[in-house]
């Protein structure tokens, strides 16, 4: 179902709005 | 009365990866349905509807620090439930059924886990509350 989200992890984000080293 | 769904842009583009994603480019714009755990969030747009992941989402009214839950340094326990190969140097790579602490659950499924001195990010979605069947 479209419902059901995607089972692969989701996609960090785009390298200029990472946020810093926990 | 009519449901008011909030409003986000697309902080950069981003081409789906499975059947039910969309694909959509810098600055579009896409109401949000649904903030699943895992990171993935039900959008819609006046002609599609289906998952983009929160990391390439922002507010359009601005930081909406209120929903981002406080970072627990005391750790909650969870475990594994599949392995993952870090891919940033900011990840912790985790075989399945590893116990490990989680400190900072962030809402774009990426959790701040510990395991003994190690920190990192690891999928939401790989863990589960220790204790709790699958």
């Amino acid at each position: 179902s479209i419902r059901e989200p995607p089972t692969n992890p989701p996609p960090r984000p785009p390298a200029e709005h990472r946020r810093k080293r926990p | 009365g009519p449901i008011i769904l909030q409003t986000y842009r697309l902080i950069a583009e981003y081409k789906k990866s499975s059947k039910h994603e969309l694909s959509m480019k810098a600055g579009d714009l896409v109401e949000v349905v649904e903030k699943s755990t895992s990171g993935w969030w039900f959008c819609q747009t006046e002609s599609h509807r289906g998952w983009l992941p929160a990391t390439y989402l922002e507010p359009l009214e601005g930081p909406d620090e209120s929903e981002d839950q406080e970072p627990n340094y005391e750790g909650e326990l969870y475990q594994t439930t599949k392995p993952y190969k870090a891919e940033q140097e900011d990840e912790i790579s985790l075989e399945q059924d590893v116990t490990i602490e989680v400190i900072h659950k962030l809402l774009d499924g990426w959790w701040v886990v510990r395991k003994g001195e190690q920190t990192g990010y690891y999928p939401s979605m790989l863990l589960q509350k220790t204790g709790e069947k699958r």
